[in-house]
């Protein structure tokens, strides 16, 4: 080979002016040709929202954020050594900013792994609940990225100028033809001394629902979900409802969840209140808050009014970072991004909460909600395509009452998981 | 992670009185239990 490299004689030919001319034109035209065509093919085709954006974004729509996210959840799952987990969890509150003073378990060795530490509870008393009757309290601890009203049309800023569709973000308003009763009006007639029918509708939406239709008996009233408590008082909304053992729960966000004694009775009190499903009397506008949780942030989530979950959506999407920074480069990300959307309503008329998923917190827990399974790798995409890209889930059996599952102000409803 | 709350609450009257209002600053650090806003 070298000596054939050697001893080889390099002959050097000039080329026509007029080919490097055609040339040339040749590689213009068809690079117009490929540009023409690209638009006329994106201007007929359905815009499908695709992650563009800074590099950083597109490189990371190419990563397997799913399954990143899961393994990460498997690898923080294992036990940590018992001798590892004091300094360990030291270490993980000094670099985000967790205060150790909060925390529920004053000996940090009883959280077998960061994934318990991060899914920690916090002492007693430590998050009083804003007590003002027409106060929407934050669900979770973190910083309020934005917040506002929905403009016309149901677009929803995200943040510095971004905007999504509510439509894609909680998934198409419920049917119309809502069948639920109006629990105020069964209240009434019910002190009229009719008899009132109440349907409860088990299973998840989409599935074939059994239709439970039958005459709330006077026990029903006085005594839904444990509750013995006496109609005027739900209308009254004073104080004497209280749950089988005669003591009112504390309003107080460390208790596991609310025990439901109290629950129906709070919720009750609101609804019968207000004008509750009707809506408020005059006009009513739509708002909406976002609250992003840091990783060193409480990761539990609690309700922010007394409200009646209806349903649930579970749209299993990507997993993107929800950072700041990348809901600033991202549009849509919170429409792209796996989350669980409540719907419901509250005095005021419709009430949403929808924690959304990020890649190192896949996994969204909904305590009364034990069907529901996210980050899953082996996600059921058919039933969640055929119901327009979610799998829906309607509560009406909790409470045939009040048609969904009601949930106070502060209760603890759900929270983020590692991985 | 991120919880994004979207709701229906009475509009402010002729006068900008009553109605919800919100409570918070944009960039805001919050806990459970304190108030975005209030009706």
């Amino acid at each position: 080979a070298r000596h054939s490299w050697n001893d080889t004689k390099v002959e050097w030919y000039t080329i026509p002016v007029g080919l490097g001319i055609l040339v040339v034109a040749l590689s213009h035209l068809r690079k117009r040709d490929s540009s023409t065509s690209a638009t006329s093919a994106a201007a007929n085709e359905e815009k499908l929202i695709r992650p563009m954006g800074a590099w950083q974004v597109q490189v990371l729509s190419t990563l397997p954020l799913k399954a990143l996210s899961y393994y990460w959840g498997v690898f923080n799952e294992i036990p940590l050594p018992t001798f590892l987990r004091v300094p360990g969890f030291k270490l993980y509150a000094w670099i985000f900013g967790v205060n150790l003073s909060e925390v529920g378990e004053d000996d940090l060795r009883s959280y077998r792994n960061l994934a318990e530490f991060f899914y920690r509870r916090l002492k007693p008393g430590v998050r009083p609940i804003d007590p003002r009757p027409g106060a929407v309290v934050s669900p979770a601890d973190g910083r309020v990225l934005q917040f506002g009203e929905v403009h016309a049309g149901g677009l929803v800023e995200q943040v510095k100028g971004m905007t999504y569709s509510l439509d894609a973000l909680l998934g198409a308003p419920a049917s119309g033809t809502d069948t639920s009763p109006n629990p105020a009006e069964l209240v009434k007639r019910k002190l009229e001394g009719k008899s009132v029918e109440t349907q409860a509708r088990y299973g998840k939406g989409g599935d074939a629902d059994r239709e439970v239709t039958h005459v709330a008996s006077d026990e029903e009233f006085a005594n839904v979900n444990g509750i013995s408590y006496t109609l005027p008082s739900l209308l009254s909304g004073d104080k004497d409802a209280h749950n089988a053992s005669g003591d009112e729960t504390p309003q107080d966000v460390s208790l596991p969840q609310h025990t439901t004694t109290s629950a129906v009775a709070t919720v009750g009190r609101d609804l019968a209140r207000g004008s509750w499903w009707s809506g408020s009397s005059g006009d009513k506008r739509l708002y909406f808050a976002v609250v992003y949780l840091a990783p060193g942030d409480y990761h539990r989530f609690h309700s922010p009014v007394n409200w009646v979950v209806e349903r649930r959506r579970h749209f299993a999407g990507e997993l993107y970072s929800v950072s700041p920074w990348l809901q600033s480069r991202l549009p849509g990300l919170f429409t792209l991004n796996e989350r669980v959307v409540l719907l419901g309503r509250w005095k005021y008329g419709m009430f949403s909460m929808t924690p959304v998923g990020a890649t190192n917190v896949g996994s969204i827990k909904i305590n009364f909600d034990r069907e529901l399974r996210t980050n899953s790798l082996t996600h059921d995409a058919t039933k969640a395509d055929s119901e327009g890209g979610y799998a829906e889930a309607v509560y009406r059996g909790a409470s045939a009452l009040l048609g969904g599952h009601p949930v106070p102000k502060g209760m603890e409803i759900g929270g983020f998981n590692l991985g | 992670s991120t919880v994004v709350l979207v709701f229906e609450a009475p509009a402010p009257g002729p006068d900008g009185k009553g109605g919800f209002r919100f409570t918070v600053e944009r960039g805001q650090y919050i806990k459970v239990g304190e108030a975005l806003g209030v009706v």
